[in-house]
């Protein structure tokens, strides 16, 4: 079957969140996220690390706005941590 | 800064251009690079020379998807390029994602904003929070003829280098913060029901069904307009807002620049004596745009499109003590004067100030 829109979207949403903050938030690889408890709080936290660093709502979620900043065009450096 | 401090253990470091780019002029490139090295160079000891055929200490390069340092770039758009922090070996090194549209002005990516921001890493700064400052991690464009290095970014490499050996220390702008008591406007104007704060290269901008208050460049919306507005008004009949800076004002319709602007401030009827404008708002129900400049305004027809007659008046004889205006902008039928950090609302109807508050009163504070 076709897959329905939304859930592509949200597989792509996902997708961007984790990229992004497996690049400049040293979000692990392996965050299990099929282990819903562990690997979701890993990322959830990620997640507000990066909100509170651009000054956005700290809600642990992917909003618009959150996912507008994570697509502009931006450093390669990670936003906290060493770059080596 | 960057996590366990790192830093040159010398002041004169050296580069190295590896390669240009086919997207621009070599001579450009070596130009954007000199100028982003002048950044750092100015507000701290480091001193800068190029070297050709041997290893520098910050190796310059444009380089395609992996690269083999582990941090593959991932084409147009996405991460534009990226440094190491000082150190051996690809240490200060700083990589270009070649895939990027490179230019010295402000379509695609400016390639000397790069690499000041990149330059900074490969001295042993990290990321700032800080929206306005040149280590922010995502690209924002500023005209280089008017680009200074932001106060952020100078605390932070004087924190690592110390100061320069200039007589006079440099400075840079601060990033204004909504709530600042302190904080003064340039200029203010409405657009499409929403308030328009300029200050320096920045916008305030307010929405009314919005609690917060963004933050943007000027540039963001209009990187054809230079930073400090020095007035503004909104023409809400015609959906028009015009923006002065110095001699020139320049017209949007609607969201764009209109072209053929800017023009000169003549053309409204202006005298040759006046250089510039302080502020200006206009009253939609009498058509009426009032233009102040020092302790005194012009009023100007917008149906007949000229200067009424027996302008210039003094303010204070006719709005009151609100001294110089910076400022102003008229909403829901009441005028808001900006002096400093205080504004007065004025009703044009009883001709006399009715309130005063604070300049920031429009942001929640």
């Amino acid at each position: 079957f076709p897959v329905a829109p939304e859930t592509e979207d949200e597989g792509k949403t996902l997708q961007l969140v984790e990229s992004y903050l497996r690049n400049f938030y040293d979000l692990q690889r392996d965050h299990h996220p099929h282990l819903r408890s562990t690997g979701e709080n890993q990322l959830v936290e990620k997640l507000k690390e990066m909100q509170a660093f651009f000054g956005l709502k700290v809600t642990g979620k992917p909003d618009l706005e959150t996912l507008g900043m994570m697509k502009k065009p931006r450093c390669g450096v990670p936003d906290i941590g060493q770059y080596v | 800064f960057t996590a366990g401090n790192p830093k040159w253990k010398k002041n004169n470091l050296t580069y190295r251009i590896l390669n240009y780019t086919p997207k621009m002029r070599q001579a450009d490139v070596d130009e954007a690079i000199q100028k982003a090295l002048r950044v750092w160079s100015n507000v701290t000891p480091l001193t800068f020379q190029k070297v050709e055929d041997k290893e520098a200490d910050i190796m310059i390069s444009f380089a395609y998807r992996d690269h083999r340092d582990n941090s593959p770039f991932d084409g147009p758009n996405g991460q534009l390029a990226h440094a190491f922090q000082p150190g051996e070996g690809i240490g200060g090194d700083v990589h270009l994602d070649e895939e990027e549209a490179w230019t010295k002005d402000g379509r695609g990516y400016n390639l000397f904003i790069v690499i000041a921001h990149e330059l900074g890493h490969s001295l042993g700064l990290s990321h700032s929070s800080d929206p306005g400052a040149l280590m922010y991690p995502a690209y924002s464009y500023t005209d280089p003829s008017e680009f200074l290095l932001p106060q952020d970014d100078i605390d932070g490499i004087q924190a690592i280098y110390g100061q320069s050996d200039a007589a006079v220390q440099p400075t840079g702008p601060v990033t204004p913060q909504a709530c600042d008591p302190n904080l003064t406007f340039d200029a203010i104007t409405t657009l499409r029901g929403e308030i328009m704060f300029f200050k320096g290269r920045y916008m305030l901008r307010k929405h009314p069904e919005r609690a917060e208050t963004e933050l943007n460049f000027i540039s963001l919306f209009w990187p054809n307009l230079p930073s400090g507005i020095q007035a503004a008004y909104e023409n809400v009949e015609r959906d028009e807002v015009l923006l002065f800076k110095e001699g020139k004002y320049w017209l949007l319709r609607g969201y764009d620049i209109a072209p053929g602007y800017p023009k000169p401030i003549y053309r409204l009827g202006f005298p040759k004596t006046v250089k510039r404008v302080n502020a200006a708002y206009s009253d939609e129900t009498t058509g009426k745009t009032y233009f102040f400049i020092a302790d005194r305004y012009w009023r100007y027809d917008e149906n007949k499109r000229s200067m009424d007659h027996g302008y210039p008046r003094k303010i204070a004889s006719d709005f009151g003590k609100i001294g110089r205006v910076d400022a102003a902008f008229q909403k829901d039928g009441y005028v808001y004067f900006f002096h400093g950090t205080t504004q007065f609302q004025f009703d044009p109807r009883a001709k006399r100030i009715v309130r005063q508050m604070k300049s920031i009163s429009w942001f929640n504070c």
